[in-house]
């Protein structure tokens, strides 16, 4: 059974796009089929893979607006086992034409749609832009569950309530079913009190929703999306990169993979 | 003359909300009538300034949607010469009620409406939300001229082209007196040869529009969000603060006043 995962928080800047990444990586490498759908106009995840979005023939928003079938847009990457469905800037402008469609249950259920023409993989993750807007709204009713990387920041922490409001609305509507998978916490620098205290919010809240290993702030993973590579293929053995792969067995072992 | 400037940058984190909640503080320090005006959901630069944006009875929200006038909403803060126009996580239902104004004109001048009725200030600061949405298109054709914060990392780097595109298309739409201002790099870490590259490529493509002062990153600026309070006056000698003074005397200076 495939799985397909949204990775989202509205906060910008917490590490949504370097966890997607990283997490399709490994198990890529583990040799699990991993397809990264990037549904953010900014295509960080598309150039984080090695594709750059500005010369690209077509993208997920010719997907999303029916023009083109997923199977035609979908590309390999450099890694066996890892595909990409890429963004390109002009999905900007699909939020102004999706939000036109008066009925709010086609209006998010676009990616939905398109994820049932969609074979051949074990997981699907999904990675979202900063906002709870159309394409967030999209994500979060196409998935089964969702992964919330969270910064250990204090305003990051101040947006969980208005994400798991968000989530909420969207099980009482699109999809019933979503659940949340769990909380990441990422860019832990442990050398300040700050990261700390955030993190035991955050444990104190989420319990015991929330993945052991902790991603540690590690300026290898910020280099390698100007290599076109994940994190852990640019530097296997910086702290940043263990911590991924141990989160990524984590994630498998508690999807029921040995 | 009242300035009008937006702090914008569609990718998320890079340091907008700090900027402008920073930048307003130093001014009102030295005794000019800033307004901070927060256009984006999060409702950070709310929360930054002492506020709670969930126990306020009317929000910018209200402004947009015509409900009430600027002057019933805007409040005081702890500091005297600087006033909130403040955000709510209600912003996030105006995005599809704004999207749903057929003609894109007025789509985009809902903000730019509210101050022409605003007087009484200095400086006018827009917080916009990490998108290129239509909360963006509001604090674009609505000031002046544009901030744009850039952190020190990659991704933030890519997504300048994407802006400055942004940028144009209002400039031969919506707004063509608007101008970019400056652009300001964020949580600088020396430490790295990567902030070192990000920041030459950034003064190589923008020349005279970089501030010359670069702020560094600084833990004392992310902590101070937990207390309500700007970073430069809750631990006014970090350096991340005092970068913070250095920028506003920058920007006075440019602007004409000494
Ligand atoms: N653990 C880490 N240590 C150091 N830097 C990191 C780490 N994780 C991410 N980064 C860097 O921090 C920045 C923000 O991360 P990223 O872009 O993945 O966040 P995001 O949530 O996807 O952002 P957006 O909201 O813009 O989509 C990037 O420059 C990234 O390279
Ligand atoms: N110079 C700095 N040094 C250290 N931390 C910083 C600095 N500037 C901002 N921060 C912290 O980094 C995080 C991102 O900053 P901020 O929220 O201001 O960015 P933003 O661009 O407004 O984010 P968003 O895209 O979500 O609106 C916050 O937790 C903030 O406290
Ligand atoms: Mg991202
Ligand atoms: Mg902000």
């Amino acid at each position: 059974m495939t799985r397909v995962y949204t990775f989202t928080n509205q906060k910008g800047g917490v590490g949504k796009t370097t966890t997607v990444v990283n997490i399709a990586a490994a198990m890529a490498d583990w040799g699990y089929r991993v397809l990264v759908i990037d549904i953010d106009p900014q295509s960080n995840a598309t150039t984080c893979l090695g594709l750059d979005s500005r010369n690209l023939s077509s993208s997920i928003y010719d997907v999303l607006t029916g023009e083109q079938n997923a199977d035609e847009v979908i590309r390999g990457t450099r890694w066996p086992g890892l595909d990409i469905l890429p963004s390109a800037p002009a999905l900007a402008g699909a939020t102004v034409e999706l939000n036109r469609t008066a009925d709010p249950r086609e209006r998010g259920e676009h990616l939905k749609h398109v994820l049932t023409s969609i074979t051949g993989y074990d997981y699907l993750l999904i990675d979202s832009p900063p906002s709870l807007g159309v394409l967030t709204v999209n994500a979060l009713s196409a998935a089964q569950a969702v992964i919330v990387p969270v910064q250990c920041e204090y305003l990051a922490l101040e947006g969980l309530a208005q994400l798991m409001r968000t989530i909420t609305l969207v099980q009482h509507g699109l999809n019933p079913a979503l659940t949340v998978r769990g909380v990441v916490m990422t860019m832990y620098d442990s050398r300040t009190t700050l990261s700390r205290q955030v993190a035991e919010e955050i444990r104190k809240h989420f319990t015991e929703r929330v993945f052991n290993i902790i991603i540690p702030r590690s300026v290898r993973l910020s280099e390698a999306p100007s290599f076109g590579e994940p994190g852990i293929f640019y530097a296997p053995r910086s702290t940043g990169a263990l911590a991924y792969r141990v989160l990524t067995w984590e994630l498998l072992r508690g999807d029921g993979h040995e």
